[in-house]
């Protein structure tokens, strides 16, 4: 039988980085979120000063270690939530009751090796009419979707800014590897008598360690 | 894009070649968001005496590859030279999208070759 034929230079090069395949074109519709540009820059310019003289690498840039986020890692993803397209217009508030919404996270391509040292929840809110306001009350709900416990519970204050609510240890074991997918049920509950809220971003930012890109810093000496 | 190699083989002594490896030459710059491409370069050249004996930095230090070059001038054909290797590397990191529309940012360690040396 003919031995399959080797793979060429990009291919090996894509595995090499530890990439199965080479994806598909850019997405036209997504653009880069800014946290990801501020970590590339960040990190594009520890690595440009590390390879100067001047700076001994080690004290540069502490390898596997994402500094702006504080943690360990070596790989960070931006996942949107898949839930919004299929998100149906929430019903009018009756009697109270605020909307629950859906969120779906795709984490198919994370590898099994992969450690998760953050998992960051990104939820973006507006008050559900124009006229009311940004500031209130309100707290906020996460359970696994479906059937299942509140797994973590956070105060909202204003609806103006991002609300990050962190899941490690709380929807998502520490030591866990990925699931292939990450399926979350959220509420925004006011405290008090105030209009509901309307989700309109929701979006994940992941970070994982590798082991296996990683090496020990310079060999202890002898 | 590569410095071309010295007179077609080894020739001059051991140090960092120029090499710049281009992500749109491999036809991945329609998802690689950045960098476009990264200086790799390499490292060539002879480490014979006195290359062997210089190290990265100037300061003159006595290992395995100064023994083998002293040996080899005084016995050609007993050991052979020593390599001329990368003797100092530093880290990429690159901003991408993988095949989930995720933007992914990935590091590298050990990507681009800073200083050559004999080994």
């Amino acid at each position: 039988a003919r031995a399959p034929a080797a793979p060429g230079p990009a291919a090996s090069l894509l595995r090499a980085l530890g990439l199965s395949d080479a994806p598909r074109d850019a997405p036209t519709s997504r653009p880069v979120p800014p946290v990801m540009w501020r970590l590339f820059r960040r990190r594009d310019h520890q690595e440009a000063r590390a390879g100067s003289r001047r700076t001994p690498p080690a004290a540069a840039l502490r390898p596997c270690h994402v500094e702006e986020l504080g943690v360990a890692g070596n790989i960070v993803r931006h996942v949107p939530d898949r839930g919004a397209a299929a998100r149906r217009p929430e019903p009018a508030s009756a009697a109270g009751q605020c909307p629950e919404w859906t969120v779906v996270f795709d984490l198919s391509t994370v590898e099994p090796a992969e450690r998760p040292s953050q998992v960051r929840l990104e939820l973006r809110f507006a008050a559900e009419e124009a006229s009311a306001g940004m500031a209130g009350s309100w707290e906020l709900s996460v359970a696994r979707a479906g059937s299942g416990p509140v797994l973590l519970r956070q105060a909202v204050t204003a609806l103006g800014t991002p609300v990050r609510a962190e899941l490690l240890g709380a929807a998502w074991a520490r030591n866990a590897s990925a699931p292939r997918s990450l399926r979350l049920t959220l509420a925004l509950r006011p405290r008090a008598p105030t209009v509901c809220a309307r989700l309109t971003e929701a979006s994940l930012l992941l970070v994982t360690l590798d082991p296996r890109l990683c090496h020990p810093l310079a060999r202890p000496r002898r | 894009e590569a410095e071309p190699a010295v007179g077609g083989g080894s020739g001059g002594a051991c140090r960092t070649r120029r090499l710049y490896v281009s992500f749109r030459e491999v036809g991945w710059h329609r998802w690689v968001i950045a960098p476009r491409g990264f200086l790799a370069n390499y490292c060539q050249g002879k480490c014979a005496l006195p290359a062997a004996l210089s190290e990265p930095g100037g300061t003159p230090a006595l290992n395995h590859a100064v023994l083998r070059a002293l040996m080899h001038s005084a016995a050609p054909g007993a050991a052979g030279l020593p390599c001329c290797v990368p003797a100092r590397l530093s880290p990429i990191s690159v901003l991408f999208f993988d095949n989930n529309d995720n933007v992914v940012l990935r590091h590298y360690e050990d990507m681009v070759v800073d200083e050559c040396g004999c080994r």
